[in-house]
């Protein structure tokens, strides 16, 4: 142990597993979740070559065979529970996103979610047993968080009761979706829904798009990797051009709407349906905010203790450079940041879980605030933490440059966050929509609920008070 | 006009407040941008986009308010004294790190004083003096192993060196001395000047 580490750690003054138990949410799940990272690290198939040293196929491939041991050992050990597959995935993929991320966080949850009873009994199991592997394939070349914009279509034949996938235009390609290039041969693709000549708007499309025998391309279907990008090295991202390709009526999900075999169009009971996916996967994010800002602060207060340079007084040795002032005004107030998203992140899958029931019993209420209050956080913390991360990298000289130093893969496999999901700016101005509603019930003496009722207080004592 | 809120600096509560109250103010800020916009007979997008700097400040600040707000919380259900403490520095810390980049919004909203924001500046000086003891302690509670932490320089025991050096022999340009370059096209290039 560096003599300096080891010094710094006996000056605390509290129990460092008291707070990892407060982190993880109990002292229970701290035990599960370091037996399941052993499970991982002490298991001969998941010894792992250093990434860095690899191409990006290397990478690929390594990430695919380790993806399909996890499944089968998933399987052997019995682990089913979300939160514990997440814990072991994260662990065989050592926290990098991986080519069955979107069959697993995206494709399952929405066949649960939206699909029929009988589409789950058509394509639920297949999934599950990766004979189908999915991806979910929304965004498009010239489409992204404006998805009213996309222009895929879905054109319902009453003839042979099938509807016609096509992509129209150069920009209507289906475009980053992680997954789509190679790994996957169904994909859920969001396309605008057309019968009797009227247009519908966004529904999914369960599309074959590689033979599930050879994995080749399916006739019609044009899908392959869209090239090296920023991180991501273990994903294919994907695109996904479709030529009038035709599917069975069965496969457009129709839990909410429907269209009947006359071509009868059935609106959803509520557009609000699709809000509960976004809340959870924007909840999710910012947890991730708080996990990749972690990381990057243990790096760099545990290189800033270690790391001796320069001169705080004359003739003495070079201190750590955890003793100028500089450094602790860079890291500390990012150290607290990375707590203040945990307990945020906590709140948020909380809150979604709270509300998720309320849903299920058709009580939408509480969902438009936290459908905005997710899109506000999610901008938040994923800006403050893409800019607090490149602050640790910057802090630890030249040796965060080094990949060895691991500060620039997590930079690259995070900064994403700040345009996924909803480009940031845009959700923002989704939050101040709910706010300025919320603003001007309050103005005409309407009692507001929930995180924004701070506005009626304030709003009273904004006012002019008489002299 | 509206009574200034006097924030008591190293009360966390009070800075929550303050918080708060910057954010109300920023969305009415936003809010009146936008009738503002409304009112020069604008159409209601032209409006909006007319506001949507302001807006997303409005929405920035209630982020931030939301933020401090829980942090604030998750304190009451710390028992622990010492880690009740070391956090509490850290929340004091998050919120004062805030006033301080954003002092503008705050005295904007009368919630501060110029001479206040001297003390906010000293304050979080103090401040990082007292996380300097339990910094390492504190990243330790994140409790990352070093095989998924995955970095030299964030090493538990501390001995990056070592290992950056074994790290970087084992690069795959060094898997031989000399590089087949040298041989396929410096060698001729030297052979012909």
């Amino acid at each position: 142990m560096n003599p300096d580490i080891q010094r710094e750690r006996e000056n605390a003054t509290f129990n460092t597993d008291l707070l990892t138990y407060i982190l993880d949410g109990g002292q229970e799940k701290t035990r599960r979740r370091r037996e399941i990272e052993s499970l991982v690290i002490s298991d001969a198939d998941f010894q792992q070559e250093d990434a860095n040293f690899l191409s990006r196929s290397e990478r690929y491939d390594a990430a695919v065979r380790k993806s399909a041991q996890m499944i089968l050992k998933l399987r052997e050990y019995g682990i089913s529970d979300p939160e514990e597959i997440y814990a072991y995935k994260n662990c065989v993929h050592r926290g990098r996103p991986e080519p069955l991320d979107l069959h697993l966080g995206m494709f399952l949850p929405t066949l649960l979610n939206q699909a029929t009873p009988e589409q789950q009994e058509a394509f639920f199991m297949p999934a599950w047993n990766l004979e189908i592997i999915g991806t979910y394939a929304q965004t498009e070349m010239g489409h992204g968080t404006f998805i009213r914009g996309l222009e895929t279509t879905a054109t319902y034949d009453p003839a042979t009761q099938e509807f016609v996938m096509n992509s129209p235009t150069i920009s209507s390609i289906k475009w980053w979706p992680g997954g789509l290039g190679k790994t996957s041969n169904h994909a859920i693709v969001l396309a605008q829904l057309y019968t009797k000549g009227i247009c519908h708007g966004l529904h999914a499309f369960i599309v074959p798009i590689r033979s599930m025998s050879t994995h080749e391309p399916l006739p019609g279907i044009e899908v392959g990797d869209i090239g090296p990008k920023f991180g991501f090295d273990e994903v294919d991202n994907g695109y996904l051009k479709m030529d009038n390709v035709r599917i069975p009526r069965m496969n457009m999900l129709m839990k909410y709407a429907k269209v009947e075999r006359d071509g009868t169009y059935q609106k959803p009971p509520s557009a609000k349906l699709t809000y509960g996916t976004m809340v959870f996967i924007r909840s999710m994010i910012v947890g991730e905010s708080s996990r990749a800002l972690s990381k990057a602060c243990t790096i760099a207060i545990r290189y800033s203790s270690v790391r001796h340079q320069s001169e705080l007084r004359p003739g003495e040795p070079e201190p750590q450079i955890l003793d100028y002032q500089t450094q602790q005004y860079k890291l500390f107030p990012l150290l607290a940041t990375a707590y203040a998203f945990k307990f945020v992140g906590q709140y948020m899958t909380e809150t979604y879980h709270r509300i998720t029931g309320d849903i299920n019993q058709g009580d939408f209420s509480e969902l438009p605030e936290l459908h905005a209050l997710s899109a506000g956080l999610k901008a938040f913390t994923t800006w403050v933490a893409n800019g607090g991360i490149e602050v640790c990298r910057m802090s630890c000289g030249g040796h965060g440059y080094s990949r060895c130093s691991s500060l620039p893969d997590i930079y690259v496999t995070f900064t994403p966050t700040c345009t996924y999901e909803g480009e940031n700016t845009v959700m923002m101005l989704q939050t101040a929509r709910y706010l300025v509603k919320s603003y001007r019930q309050a103005s005409t003496g309407q009692q507001l609920s929930g995180i924004v009722s701070y506005l009626n207080e304030a709003h009273q004592r904004l006012q002019a008070q008489p002299v | 006009s509206s009574r200034p809120t006097v924030v008591n600096i190293s009360d966390l509560a009070s800075l929550v407040e303050a918080y708060k109250l910057r954010a109300a103010k920023l969305v009415e800020v936003a809010a009146k941008s936008l009738q503002g916009e409304l009112q020069k007979s604008r159409s209601p997008e032209d409006a909006w986009n007319n506001s949507s700097i302001d807006l997303v400040r409005a929405s920035d600040a209630h982020c931030h308010y939301v933020v401090v707000k829980l942090f604030a919380a998750k304190l009451g259900e710390i028992s622990d004294t010492g880690v009740h403490s070391a956090l509490s520095t850290l929340a004091l810390l998050y919120a004062l790190h805030g006033v301080a980049q954003n002092s503008g919004d705050f005295l904007q909203a009368g919630l501060l004083t110029v001479p206040q924001l001297s003390s906010v500046s000293q304050r979080l000086k103090d401040i990082l003096a007292q996380v300097r003891t339990n910094a390492v302690a504190l990243v330790d509670a994140f409790d990352y192993r070093d095989e998924m932490l995955n970095s030299v320089l964030g090493r538990y025991d501390g001995n990056i060196y070592e290992h950056m050096f074994e790290w970087a022999r084992k690069s795959p340009l060094n898997r031989t001395e000399v590089h087949e370059s040298y041989h396929k096209y410096l060698k001729p290039l030297q052979s012909k000047l």
